[in-house]
């Protein structure tokens, strides 16, 4: 259950400011499947950095399950964002000297599982998002795409309860983007997981059940009438 | 006028193989926008980086406007890049600790104008990519679509005859998508500036007269219905 009140986030650049976010409020019940939609530079991943707990906002609370996130520690924020939230970046964000299958198992090296059994986790995911081959590659040997995939099952690796995609099929052909909306789809319906994902593409929008639209960094729209 | 015949990329990966270009042959005339599709991984990046000079085939040939580009010194290379060839990465490739407006000015660091003359070419490309105000932003300090059309802009302002884009509007809105699109029917209808672009969206390729479908490396379909 995620509620923001009032999120404001404003970047300083020598004497301008800058309001990313001016004021976002709503709530994303669990098991929902939420499509965040807008203009480029209208605050979408500035939110998603917000939900993530990989960025706080200037003013105003963000409540996860009941929790204030402003006011934990960093270590518990850490915690927090490890085991329930598996996190898609725009930029995908992989580390550049490590393979394909070491950055999908980053996420799981504080779970208390062997190196085995991460490794047999991690080769069964990036074998879902279509990568199994690739999995020794380092990033500047896999397709823009394929480098997207990796980012993908790195956030899903751990099992989290809320996924957070930002574009998550920006570099991916038709097919393929299919292919993960699908793998999201499942998750959500069988294991009821919440999806909250970034898309500029109808198509993809329309495997969610509601579509938050922002502008100029609030939400002008809140659409509950698509069908998932 | 673009010329590659039997054009094969490969990469070894301890030992294995992997023909991430498997005999290419084809021509683009002078003024023609062609958009280049296929699934993730089937060698669409490969094969604009061969065009854009930035990376050189294991064998096959590539004779643009008729001189064999596999025999030219790095230098002259280097040359033939940024006087005549516009390049958008699918990855922006901006340097991080540079401003946007210094970033697009790169190209036309040794083409003779002068510093002022740089900077208000540099300018008046950003303001028609939508960036006027984020011209002293650094990278980091940009939404991802943002970076993208700060590529876009570096890729223009050169006044290139060659626009080679590698998913340019991959992190763009429908509408800023759309703008950049107008941008590059502007360039080849009124100037006749070749462009070729990746793309994996039906709409956006719509705007080229010609489609090229790759898959595993190779060119499955050649479609020249288009009515760009
Ligand atoms: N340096 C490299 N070493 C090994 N394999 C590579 C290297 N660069 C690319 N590849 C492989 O070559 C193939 C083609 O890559 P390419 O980047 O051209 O694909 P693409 O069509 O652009 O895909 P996408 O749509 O995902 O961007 C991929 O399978 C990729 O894993
Ligand atoms: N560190 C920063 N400093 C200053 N301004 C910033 C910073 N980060 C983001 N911005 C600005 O905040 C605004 C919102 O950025 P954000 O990345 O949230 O947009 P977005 O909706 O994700 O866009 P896109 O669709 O292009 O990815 C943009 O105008 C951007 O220039
Ligand atoms: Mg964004
Ligand atoms: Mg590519």
């Amino acid at each position: 259950m995620i509620e923001v009140r009032d999120l404001v986030k404003v970047y300083s650049l020598g004497d301008t400011e800058l309001r990313a976010l001016d004021g976002v409020s709503l709530t994303v019940g669990d098991g929902e499947f939420v499509a965040v939609m807008g203009a480029s530079g209208s605050g979408k991943s500035t939110f998603m950095n917000m939900l993530g707990c990989l960025d706080r906002p200037t003013s105003g609370e963000y409540l996860l399950d009941g929790v204030a996130v402003g006011g934990l520690s960093k270590d518990r924020l850490a915690e927090l964002r490890n085991r329930t939230i598996g996190f898609v970046f725009q930029g995908f964000n992989l580390l550049a000297r490590t393979s394909a299958i070491e950055n999908v198992e980053l996420p799981m090296l504080y779970n208390g599982m062997s190196a085995g059994q991460r490794r047999e986790k991690a080769m069964a995911t990036l074998a879902e998002v279509g990568l199994e081959g690739r999995e020794h590659h380092f990033p500047n040997q896999l397709s823009g795409g394929q480098q997207q995939r990796v980012a993908i099952a790195r956030a899903l690796v751990n099992s989290p309860s809320l996924i957070f995609a930002d574009e998550p099929t920006g570099n991916l052909d038709t097919k393929t983007g299919g292919e993960i909306m699908r793998i999201f789809c499942r998750l959500n319906e069988d294991k009821g997981i919440t999806v909250v994902l970034v898309t500029h593409e109808l198509d993809i929008a329309g495997y969610a059940r509601r579509r938050i639209h922002f502008r100029d960094g609030r939400v002008v729209e809140d659409d509950r009438s698509g069908g998932g």
